[in-house]
């Protein structure tokens, strides 16, 4: 489970704004 | 300059391409019970990601696997109950048949940004957590 949670979490990252 | 906070008043993506714009909206999403939405569109951004196709063809499906668990199949979840059935039907057959795509979730990233920009978006701007910041 919490690989699969650390996946999707990866995964989400990926996606955000790099901070400033 | 415009600060931050008046430039996420202009359009969701302006909001969503800021990191604090982004935690504030989540609190508020938070207090409404739908953060999920905001995970899910994040989700389906990375999903896209080029990297997300290439290569490890067993972690992307896997990670297909994972957003449709978690966001799409439990129909009482906030993100399941805002997407249409046909575009849960296409996602469900990419899934099971195994037809990874970069593109799988695009269209129900776009209903769920649809449903933040007309619904939670406006609220947000109208909220108490965003004009104390403010």
């Amino acid at each position: 489970i919490d690989s699969e949670d650390d996946l999707l979490q990866e995964c989400i990252s990926s996606a955000m704004p790099k901070k400033k | 300059p415009t600060p931050p906070y008046l430039k996420w008043a202009e359009s969701l993506h302006s909001l969503l391409d800021d990191e604090d714009g982004i935690s504030l909206f989540r609190t508020f999403l938070k207090r409404e019970e739908c953060a999920d939405m905001l995970d899910f569109w994040f989700a389906c951004s990375g999903f896209r990601k080029p990297k997300a196709s290439e290569g490890n063809g067993e972690k992307t499906a896997k990670l297909a696997k994972v957003i449709y668990k978690k966001y799409i199949l439990d129909s009482n979840g906030i993100v399941s109950r805002q997407i249409k059935p046909a575009t849960k039907s296409f996602i469900k057959d990419c899934v099971m048949k195994h037809h990874i795509d970069p593109a799988m979730f695009d269209q129900a990233q776009t209903e769920i940004q649809t449903m933040m920009e007309e619904n939670t978006y406006p609220l947000f701007l109208k909220s108490d957590i965003y004009l104390e910041y403010t």
